[in-house]
């Protein structure tokens, strides 16, 4: 462990807290792609399997339990208890585009011909890409609200804070690890417009809104 | 037992 990782992973709980914290005080999921959650559930149930496996430490297993059970809970959250705010028809974007590259992708490169394996690798692929439905449905209503754009820098942060933690393993531990670190890279790629618009609109006390 | 790096990141 390292202080980037730690501080990712902070952030990565930070970023799900945010987004309940609004779905519970607006009462609302507007705004927020169900589609991009349901694959974040498939993310943490593929890649967390080794709970029943591997065992790390209390941090790593709890970390892994809230992961899994948090995304369930923002599932039933959107689905049963606000459904009537959840509006399925901005919500366009295909993700049966982004399951079968990934599946392709993680029956290519993985670190061996073994379901976990298979699935852990598919896990980091879909992961890489899992907000594009979001950042498709921003795309589309053009504006977002605050709190929903503090959730996604903190989901964004999180990734782009494992890049200085691999660098840092690389150096420590002569640890690498290219499939976490391309997807990783493709993934915070994705949030670099966002950021943009984030760092000199949000940041600066502005609604988020894109240009038309 | 080493832990495999992929298993202690999140």
């Amino acid at each position: 462990m390292n202080i980037f990782r730690f501080l990712g992973d902070l952030s990565h709980l930070a970023s799900i807290f945010i987004l309940i914290h609004k779905i519970q005080t607006t009462r609302s999921c507007r705004g927020i792609s169900f589609k991009t959650q349901a694959v974040y559930v498939a993310v943490f149930v593929t890649r967390y399997l080794d709970l029943f496996t591997t065992f790390v430490s209390v941090y790593n297993t709890s970390m892994k339990i809230f992961f899994i059970a948090s995304s369930c809970y923002i599932l039933y959250l959107m689905k049963v208890r606000f459904r009537p705010t959840n509006d399925p028809s901005i919500d366009t974007f295909r993700v049966e585009y982004l399951v079968g590259p990934c599946a392709v992708l993680a029956l290519i490169f993985n670190y061996g011909y073994s379901v976990t394996e298979v699935l852990w690798s598919l896990s980091i692929f879909l992961e890489s890409v899992a907000i594009l439905p979001q950042l498709f449905m921003l795309q589309r209503t053009g504006e977002a609200e605050t709190i929903t754009t503090h959730y996604l820098a903190a989901l964004g942060a999180y990734r782009a804070l494992y890049i200085p933690n691999w660098i840092y393993r690389y150096f420590s531990e002569g640890y690498v690890d290219p499939i976490s670190v391309t997807a990783g890279l493709v993934q915070t790629g994705l949030y670099l417009d966002f950021f943009y618009v984030y760092f000199t609109k949000v940041l600066q006390g502005q609604k988020f809104e894109l240009p038309a | 037992e080493e832990v495999p790096g992929h298993h202690d990141e999140l």
